[in-house]
């Protein structure tokens, strides 16, 4: 799976993820990559998110959908609810990461297995790529 | 309206090959593949574009690297071919396309595009979503144009696996692609 958010300059937020599932699927099986509120989800009010892992469990707690109501509601800064979230999802055999960014700020990058392929660029343009916990 | 500062951020899924089995090479490889995809995004992002432009080009790069698991290089299913996922969606009025279990379009996150913005719909999926994709003039490619020996090796793994009964002991690479 593959994904990205983005953030423009008139603050406009957008989210976008791509994915084969996994090997050896069953033909007909959908994780949460096109669900929108799961693996996917772009609201200018609260995050973009764009998410990768177990599939089953990022829809059936609607995880990006989630993350964004807690930012929207206020209860939780964005880098806090997406760590607390991701931990929480982890707990219940959500193995995997998210990808998220905000009206305003950094991305933030988050993940509860041994590694996520990621990248992000400050507002300079500078490249900063990662596999693993580095 | 305020300028805001531009963001962006990409994932290439977090089935990630164990750091003791990442050869230098195939490190500096996944590396640039992140690289190429940053740069295609923020190039737009730093024109002024709107960020869909941005992940839809960032995206399609990653489609387009067989190291990572969509587009070309995605996994294969249990029946050995590959079945593809996508969304899309923009924050400033939630319009959202996606499409679910196709095979053909080089660029699935550009057929979720093309769900959003001409079909009315949200979600697509399977020959149906084809049809409508081939409709509106969507290049498709054949299944082979896809996969990859890595990706047919992991199914052909798993599948004997399967067979045998052994317990399921695949890094998240294998399992996640």
């Amino acid at each position: 799976t593959v994904g990205a958010v983005a953030r423009d300059v008139n603050g406009g937020l957008a989210a976008a993820t791509s994915t084969g599932g996994y090997t050896a699927k069953r033909p007909g099986r959908v994780g949460d990559a096109p669900v929108i509120g799961a693996g996917t989800f772009a609201d200018d009010a609260s995050c973009a998110v764009s998410c990768t892992g177990s599939g089953e469990v990022f829809i059936r707690y609607t995880a990006s959908a989630e993350l964004a109501a807690r930012v929207r509601l206020g209860r939780e800064k964005l880098d806090e609810a997406a760590s607390r979230l991701i931990a929480e999802l982890g707990a219940r055999d959500g193995e995997g990461g998210m990808i998220t960014v905000g009206a305003e700020g950094a991305p933030v990058l988050v993940f509860n297995c041994s590694g996520m392929y990621r990248g992000y660029t400050d507002e300079e343009g500078v490249l900063w790529t990662a596999i693993h916990r580095e | 309206m305020t300028k805001t500062l531009p963001a962006l951020a990409i994932h290439g899924g977090a089935g990630t090959v164990p750091a003791h089995q990442l050869d230098n090479e195939s490190r500096a490889a996944y590396h640039e593949g992140l690289r190429t995809a940053l740069r295609a995004g923020w190039k737009l992002l730093h024109a002024g574009a709107p960020a869909l432009d941005a992940v839809m080009a960032a995206v399609k790069a990653l489609e387009d690297d067989t190291l990572f698991n969509a587009g070309r290089g995605a996994v294969l299913t249990s029946a050995g071919r590959p079945e593809m996922d996508a969304a899309i969606m923009r924050g400033s009025d939630r319009a959202a396309g996606a499409v679910a279990g196709i095979c053909g379009p080089r660029n699935p996150v550009e057929a979720a595009r093309l769900v959003m913005e001409q079909s009315g719909h949200v979600l697509m999926m399977g020959k149906g979503a084809e049809a409508f994709l081939r409709e509106v003039g969507m290049e498709f490619l054949p299944a082979s144009y896809f996969e990859t020996a890595r990706r047919r090796a992991a199914l052909e793994l798993e599948l004997a696996r399967r067979a045998s009964g052994a317990p399921d002991i695949r890094t998240d690479a294998d399992r996640h692609g």
